[in-house]
């Protein structure tokens, strides 16, 4: 799954 | 978070440290692509425009804003401070063949049709052939100083522990980013030549040149 407005990484 | 992802961030923060101490120490970018280098200052300008619409954590704002400096510190250096130190006959490699498909990828492959969508896709495909115009260079020049073997390495282990970060994740918490984790095998693939070099030379004392 993947919440494409919140990317989380760097 | 895991251990792979935070392993990975501090490799990819000394990766940057090295280079900019060995700039400031040698007061010379002799042997570094300020091409390589304008393109990882556009990757993160172009990715971390989120700075401005979403809040992730302290931990994410401070590294971006880091990284954001850091990079951009290294563009003036190379191209302000020390210009006349700086090889530009030999970073000749040629940004529009990366960044025309870049560009016309992230608007074809991308999660959401929107600006900063767009945007972080193409910084994530971009990110990934950044380093083409730095190991063009050295294979043009067919050697590199140790010191820039060094900085080449931790960035090339940052995207090795990142993909151990993926598997982890995936396993955890079924978080899947296709994007990402595509273009982060692509960019560790450009590395193995490198990392080759690297254990085989450098790890026993020689200097890194290419036959």
């Amino acid at each position: 799954s993947m919440d494409s407005t919140k990317h989380d990484e760097l | 978070m895991n251990v792979f992802r935070i392993l990975g961030d501090v490799s990819h923060l000394l990766a940057m440290i090295i280079l900019l101490l060995k700039i400031w120490r040698s007061k010379s970018c002799a042997g570094i692509s300020g091409k390589s280098q304008i393109l990882f200052a556009l990757v993160f300008t172009t990715r971390y425009l989120d700075l401005l619409t979403n809040f992730i954590s302290i931990y994410n704002t401070v590294m971006k804003i880091i990284f954001l400096a850091c990079s951009y510190t290294t563009v003036y250096m190379i191209y302000g401070k020390y210009r006349n130190t700086f090889d530009s006959e030999n970073d000749s490699f040629r940004l529009e063949f990366l960044l025309v498909p870049v560009t016309g990828l992230s608007f074809l492959e991308n999660y959401n049709f929107t600006p900063l969508e767009i945007l972080w896709t193409f910084s994530i495909y971009l990110e990934s052939v950044a380093i083409l115009p730095q190991l063009f260079m050295i294979s043009k020049t067919g050697e590199a100083e140790t010191i820039t073997t060094h900085y080449l390495f931790f960035l090339g282990l940052y995207r090795t522990l990142y993909l151990a970060n993926w598997i982890w994740r995936y396993h955890t918490e079924s978080f899947y980013d296709q994007i990402a984790v595509v273009s982060g095998v692509v960019q560790t693939i450009f590395y193995c030549d490198f990392f080759y070099l690297y254990v085989t030379k450098v790890l026993k004392g020689k200097k890194l040149s290419l036959p």
